[in-house]
């Protein structure tokens, strides 16, 4: 493993543990898209689909289950513990994400290394991810500011994706490695992340900023 | 035959 890929799981992990930390600290919500949420939940379940079958390291098994368990929680977290159904923000949180899943399922069929239910499912779980943040995105662009748990927790779902780049050139030129439908949903899922960050930095820090006397 | 690729990635 090389250096950008441990620091791209690092700060997924990092993203997934300031979302768990701030809503226990602040025993609310609020802000954050259940929709996201399930369909990250769809994401690791339909991807880590081979813990069944095929063993890669202590790291990689300890890790999916990491990711499954913990967005499983999340959205128990959301959906039960600190419900957000008395408030009137979940209207907010009205993405159509029947688009989003009947996409990814299309893709999948058409671009998958075989024709099998599991590198379907796992071509699936890729397109679905590279969009999954969507729900979350419209959400903040619909409340007009974001508070500092979801832009950190973007932020660094945001850095793991970046670093996902390097760690692709890396392991092309260091091992041979390329893994074409991987590196292109990648570059999706980057892109999103950098117009949003682009439309935060132009709403939010430079009218921030100007309001300084 | 095995695939092509490993999905050893997260």
């Amino acid at each position: 493993m090389n250096i950008f890929r441990i620091l791209g799981d690092l700060s997924h992990l990092t993203s997934i543990i300031i979302l768990l930390h701030t809503i226990n600290t602040n025993k609310s919500t609020t802000g954050i898209s259940l929709k996201t949420q399930i369909l990250y939940v769809i994401v690791f379940i339909t991807r880590y689909l081979d813990l069944f079958t095929k063993f890669i390291s202590v790291y990689n098994t300890l890790m999916k289950i990491f990711f499954i368990i913990s967005s499983v929680y999340i959205v128990y977290l959301i959906q039960y513990k600190y419900s957000q159904k008395h408030m009137v923000k979940q209207d907010l949180d009205n993405f159509k994400v029947e688009y989003l899943l009947a996409g990814s399922l299309l893709a999948s069929l058409i671009f998958n290394y075989k024709f099998t239910p599991l590198e379907i499912l796992w071509s699936f779980s890729l397109w679905l991810e590279s969009v999954a943040i969507l729900p979350q995105l419209m959400m903040l662009t619909r409340t007009g500011e974001a508070d500092m748990l979801t832009t950190n927790y973007i932020f660094c779902l945001g850095l793991y994706r970046a670093f996902y780049i390097p760690n692709w050139f890396y392991r092309y030129f260091a091992e041979g490695h390329f893994d074409k439908l991987a590196v292109f949903t990648g570059l999706i899922q980057t892109l999103l992340y950098s117009d949003f960050f682009y439309i935060y930095y132009k709403n939010v820090i430079q009218a921030r900023s100007s309001k300084l006397p | 035959s095995e695939s092509d690729v490993d999905h050893d990635e997260l």
